[in-house]
């Protein structure tokens, strides 16, 4: 464990904890797309199948656990909560998660050099959700990014909340060059890609959210 | 079986 993950992990800690105690405690789910929500929500299961097969340490399942239920807690809040549903803007949230998942498993599928079709095993299996979730991970902020661009209001929860998500994954980046220089420890080259694909989508959210905060004016996006 | 994002990463 070196400072950039457990910062990361802090990070993404709080930036669904910020959302679930948002729209815990104002009953409010304004501004949020439930299709990124959704889609964490997928993210999160489809890495963290071997959960009980494989322990690493107390952090590592408690987290796991945590972000699970986190996720799948603030899908349930804007889906069936009589009163937070309600402020869920649906037609604002148009974007359609499939073309999102599709491609994602397709190259999941595509570019896993390790197997070939022939062993169809467990372990393909995994594999092959493990990196459907990391490219999934990569693009699922895009429907709450758009969602943004449309609403052009955004409460400063919800811009904390990308912000922390955004955070996380520039820590992990770090982190893996750590690893690489310290450890002899390096991860798959398209770890590196839906890495950085993650954080680039979120730079121009970054710019616009720091400028918002020098000129301490609430933050615009432009059309 | 090596992860794609390291075994004990979240």
């Amino acid at each position: 464990m070196n400072i950039f993950r457990l910062a990361g992990d802090m990070t993404h800690l709080l930036s669904v904890l910020v959302l679930l105690l948002k729209i815990h405690t104002i009953k409010s789910c304004a501004g949020i797309s439930l299709k990124t929500q959704e889609l964490y929500a997928v993210v999160f299961a489809t890495r963290y199948l071997d959960i009980f097969t494989s322990y690493i340490s107390p952090y590592n399942t408690m987290m796991k656990l945590i972000f699970l239920g986190s996720s799948f807690s603030i899908v349930w809040y804007m889906r069936y909560h009589k009163i937070v549903r309600r402020s869920y803007d649906k037609d604002q949230d148009t974007f359609r998660p499939y073309i999102l998942m599709l491609p994602c498993l397709i190259l999941a599928l595509l570019i896993n050099e390790k197997f070939t079709f022939k062993e169809i095993s467990t372990s393909f299996f995994l594999f092959v959700m493990w990196t459907f979730s990391l490219y999934l991970e990569a693009v699922a902020i895009l429907p709450q990014l758009v969602m943004l661009q449309r609403t052009r209001n955004i409460d400063n929860l919800t811009g904390q909340y990308v912000f922390l998500l955004g955070a996380y994954r520039a820590l992990y980046i770090l982190n893996w060059i750590y690893r690489y220089f310290t450890e002899e420890h390096f991860v798959h080259w398209i770890t590196w890609i839906s890495g950085l694909v993650q954080t680039l989508l979120y730079a121009d959210f970054f710019y616009y959210y720091f400028q918002s905060w020098k000129n301490n004016v609430k933050l615009q996006l432009p059309a | 079986q090596e992860q794609p994002q390291g075994h004990d990463e979240l």
